[in-house]
């Protein structure tokens, strides 16, 4: 695993906000020190991880009006782990960041400044291909792939792949694939292992052996602006989490 | 019910094309004439109704280079329903969108060309607040928003709000909440009791008595290209939507 990660999926409501609060709690627990940019308008990672999105700086801030990352990054309630907000004063970033010069540059000059102050940077992104998340490609040194197992997911992953492989042609080379994700994962559904299988032909050997499972306690638990591993720590969910940050972090996930 | 009626809610996976589907099909299986536009690069409902996005023409040609949208217009399977679809050829749109005059009101003109051909129009949207769903906001006469009972959709409600009244002042006055589905909603959620009230008060006498239960049958029908009430006539899921489909032609859910 390498420092900066985008978790991207231009599908809507596949998990990405929730591996990316869940994942940078996990690896916050284990000592890291870890950055969650929140790049979505919706500002679901910012109210997940319990931090208000009524607050004055915001990603949005730096992105378009030049401040200083660093003046708007705030600690979370939880040892290790901090966020860059959004909020929806970010829904019309796309069309400001369209007249800018190196539009598809702005993000990684603010990360770039920030590297050597975290262990971790984790990009949570919205459910499009836009210059949000163009930006996040381009800063990013990897990129992990929440995927549902059904069909319409499984549909999209040609135009996620085609926007990997232009940023990597045009603005990134050093980017790759860190890994997929199989998220949300409801073993009631007939889909589930016909499409799990189809993934794993298209990512051959990239799959990542810890699944998230479905489990009602991830659901509930952004409501208290709570990680999974804190609101519920026995819960399947929690475990999950763990098992993928010490897969990511070791190689092999632990039993 | 009016006749030009937009899909919407910028917050992801929470049922927008599968309702987009199943209800145009409900209509067309009770005989009345239905155009279902899909405004989503992902092209969900252009595959979930069995058309391929390899066609030469889609919605992108009728926004950006101006073709007729009759030429553009494809029949389906199904008696009465006909599908403008779209591909990702679509991702590009909103960049290309924001440097036309008149920006907004692109896909109005199209549509109002068209409006006595149907008995309606149905537009599906994709997860963000960009100018594909403001296009459609402007074209329709109401909004039908699919809401599932979890607190990142809960949270995306005021966001929704504030983008349907500032279309509405200065736009589309005409434009109205037709009302909002509960959908995807599984009971076993201890969210969803306590979901489902609080969209209750936020938009009280809005909420459609019709819910589109969780539905295994729902989210296998994409992959053979059929609307659910094809794929599996019997289920809770195909009942669900023609339920619906009564209680907006007649205000009063068929028992
Ligand atoms: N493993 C899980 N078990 C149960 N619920 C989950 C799980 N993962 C995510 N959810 C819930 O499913 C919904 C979608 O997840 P989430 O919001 O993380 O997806 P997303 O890809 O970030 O969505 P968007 O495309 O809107 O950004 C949320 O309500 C979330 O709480
Ligand atoms: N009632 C249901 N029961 C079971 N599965 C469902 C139901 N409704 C939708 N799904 C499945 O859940 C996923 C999300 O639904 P869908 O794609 O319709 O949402 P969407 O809002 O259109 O997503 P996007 O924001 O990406 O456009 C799909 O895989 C779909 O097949
Ligand atoms: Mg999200
Ligand atoms: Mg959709």
């Amino acid at each position: 695993i390498q420092k900066v990660i985008v978790i991207a999926n231009q599908k809507g409501g596949v998990g990405k906000t929730t591996l990316s609060i869940n994942l940078s709690a996990a690896l916050a627990l284990q000592g890291k020190r870890v950055l969650l940019i929140d790049l979505d308008p919706q500002g679901n990672s910012t109210s997940g991880l319990g931090v208000s999105k009524k607050v004055e700086k915001t990603v949005y801030h730096v992105l378009i009006q030049g401040v200083p990352i660093t003046d708007c990054i705030i600690p979370t309630a939880y040892p290790n782990l901090s966020v860059l907000p959004a909020n929806m004063n970010l829904a019309g970033a796309s069309i400001e960041l369209a007249g800018m010069n190196f539009r598809e540059y702005i993000l990684k000059k603010s990360v770039d400044q920030i590297r050597d102050s975290y262990d971790f940077i984790l990009m949570d992104t919205p459910p499009s291909v836009g210059l949000l998340s163009v930006n996040a490609f381009v800063a990013a040194d990897q990129i992990l792939i929440p995927m549902q197992c059904e069909f319409f997911a499984l549909e999209g992953l040609s135009q996620l792949v085609t926007v990997y492989e232009s940023i990597r042609g045009f603005a990134n080379p050093k980017l790759e694939i860190l890994g997929v994700v199989l998220s949300m994962v409801d073993y009631r559904m007939n889909l589930t292992e016909a499409v799990a299988a189809e993934i794993k032909t298209h990512f051959a050997g990239k799959v990542l052996a810890t699944i998230i499972p479905k489990s009602v306690r991830m659901a509930e638990a952004p409501s208290f602006g709570q990680p999974v591993m804190i609101y519920a720590p026995d819960s399947k969910g929690a475990v999950a989490f763990q098992e993928l940050a010490n897969e990511l972090l070791t190689g092999y996930p632990a039993v």
